[in-house]
């Protein structure tokens, strides 16, 4: 599975 | 974390705090897109969902977001509130601020549906978010072009605004070579982004600073 996105970014 | 990014998140809270600033102080709203402030609204709560996930970032990140969501919501609520103070203030706002959002809507969700990271309702909010961002200045630059007055929309705040758009480019150059990580959405969407933006400053140029100049006694 693709990895989980994390959005650190505002 | 780098020094743009830093300086672009806190120059656009300054925006957003510039503006609040600038309606309380004068007490006026001359110039406001009430449709845009409403999109960045949207803007705020459909990108921060990961907000009720606790899976937090960082302080930095989870105090920024609060941040973002309350001062972007209090600006249509003072908005709105001019509906009294100052209705016909309001109601030549309405009258001006004429732009279809349905198409902006309607074309990020879209974008959102077919450009996105996750196929996951977190994933599209975030997606259509960005999306949306590139382009919710649009009903103010199309008020701007129509009226030309913008008492409310003072220098600053135009500076603040684009600051945050500059600084993320380098943002984003800093990252890829520290981490050699990039987020093409981000990116495509922030490009498209600051090309808008610059239309608008033109814009913004051309009939308020130099309008201006030409009214010096």
């Amino acid at each position: 599975i693709t990895k989980n996105v994390v959005h650190d970014e505002l | 974390m780098n020094p743009f990014r830093i300086l672009g998140d806190l120059s656009h809270l300054a925006s957003i705090l510039v503006l609040i600033f600038n309606i309380k102080s004068t007490n006026t709203i001359e110039g406001i897109s009430i449709k845009t402030q409403v999109l960045y609204v949207l803007v705020f709560l459909t990108r921060y969902l990961d907000l009720f996930s606790f899976r937090l970032v960082s302080f930095y990140n989870t105090i920024m977001k609060l941040f973002f969501i309350s001062s972007s919501i209090y600006v249509v609520v003072l908005l709105q509130r001019s509906k009294t103070t100052q209705a016909v203030a309001y109601k030549t706002m309405l009258l001006t601020d004429t732009f279809k959002v349905q198409y902006i809507l309607l074309g990020t969700l879209i974008a959102a549906f077919v450009i996105n990271h996750k196929f996951t309702f977190v994933e599209i909010a975030w997606s259509f978010s960005v999306w949306l961002e590139s382009v919710a200045i649009l009903p103010q630059l199309f008020m701007l072009s129509k009226s030309g007055k913008s008492k409310s929309l003072t220098v600053h705040y135009i500076f603040a605004l684009g600051l945050y758009r500059t600084l993320y480019i380098p943002n984003w150059i800093w990252r890829y070579h520290t981490e050699g990580v990039i987020d093409k959405i981000a990116l495509a969407a922030g490009i498209i982004q600051t090309l808008v933006y610059s239309d608008f400053f033109y814009l913004y140029y051309k009939k308020v600073i130099k309008r201006s100049a030409l009214n010096l006694p």
